[in-house]
């Protein structure tokens, strides 16, 4: 293998990663099979965009925490990832939870409707006006929609979320080498189930491009995060859940 | 300064 890493190694890590994936996935690829049709009535999506701004935020802002304590819980059980010191543990979940829950968010939205999962049913982005944030929602939803296309596989999501994880682009990063060397691996693996599955040479390249827009994305995601704010102090300091301020703010 | 994360992190895997 590339770098002394053995193929056995290589398997090893890719064998864990996909484990520890389905593991700490809030739904599994069953269930969003049997959910994709399912979605919110018109009168949903009416209640929905009827709400007060500030409501649907915080309605929001609980979803993205529930999903973020299972990206944590993906992350503990990555073998290295608890190897490595606790500084850059908190560092490297703090920059790239957000993008690993944007990920995995491809797999709870359907293209051929652009619509994505919310509290229970599937509806498309005319549910999130009330945020008043269009620019972001419509951008989160282009991406899902190309990372869709890219018809990854759940082994290639799972080492693709590791990849974007365990990223040595974090600033104040203390041991960027060791990060580099599980990041490494990580890519190795990656790119040898892509090899095997997909026909196109420049999938991988693909998938790769796709990581500047993410973290756009959640440059987007704090500045409206911050715009809001400004206008509903007490909703963010009193309503939303400790862990989303302590990521975000 | 993260104290959740902190605890999140020091939890064992349930």
């Amino acid at each position: 293998g590339p770098n002394n890493v053995s193929m056995g190694e290589l398997d090893r890590i890719a064998q864990n990663i996909i484990k520890s994936h389905l593991e700490t996935c809030q739904y599994t690829t069953e269930e969003l099979q049997q959910l994709a049709w399912q979605t919110h009535s018109y009168e949903e999506v009416k209640m929905y965009q009827s709400k007060p701004r500030d409501v649907l935020w915080q309605q929001c802002a609980i979803q993205i925490t529930h999903a973020i304590q299972y990206v944590v819980e993906f992350a503990k059980r990555i073998s290295g990832f608890m190897e490595l010191c606790q500084n850059d543990q908190i560092l490297l979940l703090k920059s790239g939870c957000l993008e690993v829950v944007l990920v995995r968010m491809c797999r709870a939205f359907n293209p051929l409707n652009n619509t994505v999962l919310f509290e229970g049913k599937y509806g498309g982005m005319q549910m999130f006006k009330a945020l008043g944030c269009d620019d972001l929602v419509s951008a989160v939803f282009d991406f899902a929609k190309s990372l869709c296309s890219l018809q990854l596989t759940e082994e290639e999501i799972a080492l693709f979320s590791a990849a974007v994880l365990i990223s040595t682009d974090r600033p104040w990063l203390m041991e960027p080498r060791k990060v580099q060397k599980l990041q490494e691996k990580i890519y190795f693996a990656l790119q040898h189930i892509m090899q095997k599955n997909h026909m196109d040479e420049d999938a991988l390249a693909k998938l790769i491009s796709r990581i500047p827009t993410l973290s756009a994305l959640c440059t987007l995601h704090t500045e409206e995060l911050q715009a809001f704010q400004q206008l509903h102090p007490e909703t963010v300091n009193v309503l939303f859940p400790p862990l989303y301020k302590e990521l975000f703010n | 300064k993260h104290k959740i994360l902190h605890q999140l992190l020091q939890n064992s895997t349930s």
